[in-house]
């Protein structure tokens, strides 16, 4: 009936952004024969998602797809697996030094700095930006931290006044949100590095009714998002493609099975979506 | 009597997953809809907790650190509806926090009461 | 036949833990006796698997998962042993760690396939 | 039935020297009518010692006896516990700046000071000593270490080669202990800082017949380290009392309890014991 079994690994289970990659994966995996298992940590967890990626590889399946948190913990796992005859794809974030056969998803550093342009543009390159990220350890988190302050480093009038984490959590950057609004009222941006830290700083900035004195942009497309967007509470917004991510993971890990070369890193569209884009 | 246990058992495994859930909904939306069914899913867990004190002897270790939890479970879920409703950021996330990590304890102690009976 | 399938997911059970324990005893006391206990536990495992090939409808996808973990199971002690009486240190002790990984995931996933029955 | 109900978790479910201390929580928690729990993670782990310690205190229990491995996860768990209700008494490895309310096991640095002037009387302070521990983490591991080095620090012939982690694990302890002998053929002497390390460094002392040329001095009384003692391959290890510990822990938990004001340190005897002692 199913001429593969893959599994992919996802940073939290029922986040919604994660959500979309599944759809693509079992996309392709409908249309190619492959019995995909979406599994993985119900709470974003580096040890449950090693663990999920270890018992994946016990259970003898054809290919795994995961992210590559951080270099120190995913390199080795990574290696032994792909030492041992399982395939490994990276998707959404990379652990480049490792030896992954290939990673699909965004450029994050680049994601970050078109982030960083599209404020300094936006603000006419006046304002007290705050940022929430969804780690500061992990990979992807790290670089698009790191692509915005490149990209604003130059300008003297844009000052980051501060660096809060979520954990990928909406609650949890709503709180930070919060923290920051009343610690440091000079605040008058926010940047959202992680798909629901937008959603958390609107929710906030709506309820303490700032949405006309902050800018905010945050990243990904989730229909809470855009609707922030509509109503002018969150100005810009990063597109990622997560469909194409999980989509065209499942399709190269074929190809690998199969012999094929496959690039070793497909980087998917990212750009700036703003307000008027949305029409 | 074993499968009626095993049903009670898995019914506050459903209930408290249900717990989390309608939590969660009702802190992303605030609609009152989201509320009802948390108080209702609340209500049910209080009922299957009497249910379990009748049908279950209490002398296992396991067993009594399970209705504690469910104890935990209940009192956490009512402090985060309660910060929640007086806009206390700080105080309902953690609560909801609390939330999360008792009921992943509960579905774990679950799955051991499960399997000791079997053994 | 559904009680029939519990008793059979929990022999698996001990029987995996039967295997790290008296894996433990060789390595630590190189003694033929446990050699023995092990190769018993060994053997057993094997026909519990194919007991579990026999009686159970192979869709389930945890169930996939599961038997191939026993296959992965059987091969790294059998390498933990090998290893051990070429007195390589550093071989046998890596694979003796994978035994020991493997067979908390097998329990994990035997809790997990008799709540499955279950619900 | 029972008038209390603590929990007791151990570094390792099934590490002989926890039985010692287990066995000594039992006997006061028989003679005091307290259920008693030991429970802790299979393999040592600091998440699974961490949600152990969680699921007891939402488990409401009377009160928890844990070490306190590292300062920096340890402490804000054991205060937010203690300030929910729920007494904490850290056993064998303290975390002296939490809110636990007492902490009752060795001195971890004098134990390991001691070792190293026991090693600089035995080899007349001339020797090559690797250092194999528990781990380079953990609290009273590290006390252990530092300990070791200031007692040997002045001895112009005395150098550490080589330090290695086994994460308490025997098999580990002798992995290292061959990866050491095999890299470094100048080392003439071992330290072993947990209970299971001497004896796995014995192990391969013994296999590689370099008893005669080799100085062992390893941690703990268990039955096997005695053997080795017996046959000369161990000269020397650390005593240290866990069942005074299990049983001392049990009683100051009562005492707390019934509101009695205990000591907030209370170290147990720590000595060095030589085959000469054994008689
Ligand atoms: O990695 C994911 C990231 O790409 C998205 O933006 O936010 C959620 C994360 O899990
Ligand atoms: O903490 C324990 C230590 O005191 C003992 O020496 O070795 C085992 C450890 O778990």
């Amino acid at each position: 009936k199913y001429k593969y079994h893959f599994v992919l690994v996802p940073e939290e289970l029922d986040n919604e952004y994660w959500r979309l990659v599944e759809k693509g994966a079992m996309a392709a995996a409908k249309k190619y024969g492959v019995m995909l298992e979406y599994t993985g940590p119900k709470q974003a967890n580096i040890d449950e998602h090693l663990r999920t990626i270890e018992m994946a590889a016990a259970s003898k399946v054809d290919g795994i797809m995961t992210q590559g948190l951080s270099d120190d913990q995913f390199t080795p796992l990574i290696n032994k697996v792909v030492s041992m005859g399982t395939p490994v794809i990276t998707v959404d974030t990379d652990v480049s030094n490792s030896e992954r056969l290939s990673y699909i998803g965004t450029d994050n550093y680049l994601a970050g700095y078109l982030a960083g342009k599209a404020l300094i543009e936006d603000t006419d390159g006046k304002a007290n930006v705050a940022i929430i990220t969804g780690s500061f350890y992990k990979n992807h988190q790290k670089l698009r931290v790191q692509g915005f302050k490149d990209a604003v480093k130059m300008e003297k009038n844009i000052h980051i006044i501060d660096i809060e984490e979520s954990e990928i959590s909406r609650v949890r950057a709503a709180e930070k949100a919060y923290q920051i609004i009343t610690k440091y009222p000079q605040v008058n941006a926010f940047f959202g590095t992680s798909a629901l830290d937008g959603i958390g700083i609107a929710q906030v900035v709506e309820t303490y009714k700032k949405q006309n004195q902050m800018y905010i942009i945050g990243f990904d497309t989730l229909p809470e998002t855009l609707d922030y967007m509509k109503k002018g509470v969150i100005q810009a917004t990063v597109v990622q493609e997560p469909y194409q991510m999980g989509y065209g993971a499942v399709k190269m890990m074929i190809d690998i099975i199969n012999g094929k070369k496959v690039p070793s890193i497909v980087h998917t569209d990212t750009r700036i979506m703003r307000v008027k884009d949305l029409i | 009597k074993g499968f009626e246990r095993f049903l009670l058992l898995n019914d506050i495994y459903q209930t408290s997953n249900l717990i989390t859930q309608t939590l969660h909904a009702y802190i992303l939306d605030k609609e009152d809809r989201y509320l009802d069914d948390y108080l209702k899913a609340n209500i049910r867990l209080i009922k299957d907790q009497s249910d379990l004190n009748k049908t279950m002897n209490t002398n296992d270790i396991t067993l009594i650190n399970y209705k504690n939890m469910i104890d935990s479970l209940l009192h956490e879920s009512d402090e985060t509806v309660d910060y929640f409703q007086k806009d206390d950021i700080n105080q309902y996330s953690n609560h909801y926090n609390e939330v999360l990590k008792i009921a992943d304890f509960l579905q774990e102690s679950t799955l051991a009461l499960l399997n000791n009976k079997l053994t």
